[in-house]
């Protein structure tokens, strides 16, 4: 579902150009679980806002569902991020002065959504992420975990295919942690392709597919045995 | 150093109130290492600002270093927060236009350093956390790792003797974490006071005791036996 060929990322900063991404050729089948790792630094979150079509890469080629981004006009990508993506940043990204159910509601809005349908669809969402109590706060009357958690779920309210998910557990305890990831486990299990960034190894164990970033480019891609 | 006494702190909320501290009750002496684990949305955070002197609690009494906070002028409670306390933020909390370098000097112009003392500090403690390639880069320039290591430098760098950090390595690789807590551990050993919010076991084992929380009031308070 997503080919990536040797894509670059470059930064430019005064007088320099920083090379962020240096040259990247990736594979990812419809229905895969991967989790991607890799010291602070080494390209993570540049690579999923350009995987997110939040970002478009220096040179190199993505192709998404068979269709090359590039060639895309900007409804098809608004679409595809609305609809067919859901993403969750490492910094969630909420907006500050609307409620948590305003917040997970948000991405029906685009997507068309009559007002109880979305009403309906953001109390369950919030509800599978632990924060039916919570609905009416906003993110400055929340906790980190319950802010990430909050992103978790406005990434997830559309029922997309593919999951980016950016340090989802971050700053979660170990048991609120096991509950976000049971979750992504159960969208994979539906056939979904689920894409992470952790630094934890026991986040990463729940994929069946582990890559490692560094400087840039890929140091390692290791399957897992099939159970 | 620090006694608090039946803290609580209540957050009204439209026509509720939010109990998010009931009744707390705490001694840390001059030295300790603390690590302060428990759910998200038990109240970490919340204490960990009543600490810093940056909320005031609802009831009950906070002693730092045998006077009651309550009882100081703004004055004292800005230089105590300038000179006496280094605060990391879960969520940073940056200055977006400034670069890593302005952000980290800033304490120090409060503290009345001279320009060329603040940079050369500035510059010292950035290379201690790893980023003395990345002076130059402002916060939306940096990895999520990269910006809470700014936000890690900036809590040190007028020396305190109080550190209160709230989850330094929630967004760290293992090898930049172990290079933070390496830094903890070393202010720590100087006769520092060292306090932290981890949600990680592996990181809380740096310290001596470990006090875990639950809806608002302390679990468990365990001492290490020592070595
Ligand atoms: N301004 C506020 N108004 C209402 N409720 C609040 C406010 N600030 C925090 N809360 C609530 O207080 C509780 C404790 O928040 P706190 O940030 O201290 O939790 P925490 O233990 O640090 O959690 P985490 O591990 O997720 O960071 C949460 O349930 C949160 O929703
Ligand atoms: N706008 C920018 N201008 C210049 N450099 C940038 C910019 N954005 C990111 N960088 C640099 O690109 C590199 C990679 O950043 P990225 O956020 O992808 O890292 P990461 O692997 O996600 O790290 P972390 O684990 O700390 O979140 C970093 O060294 C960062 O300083
Ligand atoms: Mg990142
Ligand atoms: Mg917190």
């Amino acid at each position: 579902v997503i080919e990536i060929h040797n894509i670059t990322r470059d930064f430019p900063l005064g007088q320099e150009i920083i090379k962020v991404l240096r040259g990247i050729d990736l594979e990812i089948e419809r229905g895969e679980y991967v989790a991607f790792m890799g010291p602070s630094g080494s390209g993570k979150s540049t690579l999923m806002n350009l995987l997110g079509c939040l970002d478009t890469p220096t040179s190199g080629q993505y192709i998404l569902n068979g269709k090359d981004v590039s060639q895309m006009t900007d409804d098809e990508l608004a679409e595809i991020r609305n609809k067919e993506i859901g993403f969750v940043f490492q910094t969630f990204n909420l907006l500050p002065r609307t409620t948590a159910l305003e917040n997970v509601a948000l991405p029906m809005v685009y997507a068309g959504a009559t007002k109880a349908e979305r009403i309906a669809r953001a109390e369950e969402v919030l509800t599978n992420v632990g924060l039916a109590d919570r609905m009416d706060h906003k993110p400055n009357q929340l906790s980190g975990g319950q802010r990430q958690r909050v992103a978790v779920g406005r990434a997830l309210v559309n029922k997309p295919s593919i999951i980016l998910a950016d340090e989802p557990t971050g700053n979660l305890d170990s048991k609120t942690s096991v509950e976000i990831m049971n979750l992504f486990d159960d969208i994979h299990a539906a056939g979904n392709t689920v894409i992470l960034v952790t630094h934890e190894e026991e986040i990463a164990e729940h994929a069946h597919r582990i890559i490692r970033l560094r400087d840039g480019i890929v140091e390692s891609d290791e399957r897992k045995a099939p159970k």
